[in-house]
């Protein structure tokens, strides 16, 4: 464990949290990809499934746990309890243009040809590509709440700390998961648009944000 | 040999 992967896992939370909140204290999912989550959701279930298997320390099962618990709870409030809210006409990104391929190339290009291993390459392939749903509903509403582009930020935040703990871990322990980095570093590519329009303008206090 | 990930990240 390192300072970087642990303020990862910590903003990822924090992501999680700030979302599940919004949510629930505004009885309301409005501007939420309700297919995000469940692609998220998704990710948890099909990479946790060691959760019973192997065993790595508390610190690890907890957080397997707690994400699992705040994912499908969010995924809950938006497709059950607020329902009313949710705008799916704008989350209109069609998921199995994600779905087929990530499938396919986790049959393809994974280490080795086991249910457990596959299912985890499946994950770490969708979450790199989990957050499009939310970016293209943002992009085609034309505005983002400023809560929901808190938790895109602590999201983003999340995955290029990772990016900082793999170059760490490369350096110390000469650990190096190619499949785990080439995702990230695609996932974390997704950001950077988000991360220019969250500096440029939520932070300028303009509260929303809304795209030119 | 290629070093297999202990899958110890979340």
């Amino acid at each position: 464990m390192n300072i970087f992967r642990l303020s990862g896992d910590v903003c990822h939370l924090v992501a999680i949290i700030i979302l599940f909140l919004k949510i629930w204290r505004s009885k309301s999912c409005a501007g939420i990809s309700g297919k995000s989550q469940l692609l998220f959701a998704l990710v948890f279930t099909t990479r946790y499934l060691d959760l019973f298997t192997a065993f790595i320390s508390i610190y690890n099962t907890v957080m397997k746990v707690v994400f699992l618990v705040l994912a499908y709870a969010t995924v809950s409030l938006i497709y059950f309890r607020f329902r009313k809210s949710y705008d799916s006409e704008s989350d209109s990104f069609r998921v199995e243009f994600l779905l087929v391929p990530v499938a396919g190339l986790s049959f393809l290009e994974n280490y080795s040809f086991t249910p457990l291993e596959i299912l985890w390459t499946f994950s770490i392939y969708l979450e790199s590509v989990a957050i499009l749903p939310q970016l293209f509903m943002i992009t085609k509403t034309g505005e983002a709440e400023s809560i929901t582009t808190h938790y895109l930020f602590f999201l983003g935040l999340y995955r290029t700390l990772y990016l900082a703990n793999w170059v760490w871990r490369y350096h110390e322990e000469g650990f190096f998961d190619q499949i785990a980095v080439v995702s990230g570093v695609v996932q974390t590519i997704f950001y950077c648009d988000f991360f220019y329009l969250y500096f440029t303008r939520v932070l300028r206090g303009s509260g929303k944000m809304t795209l030119p | 040999e290629r070093h297999i990930n202990p899958k110890d990240e979340l």
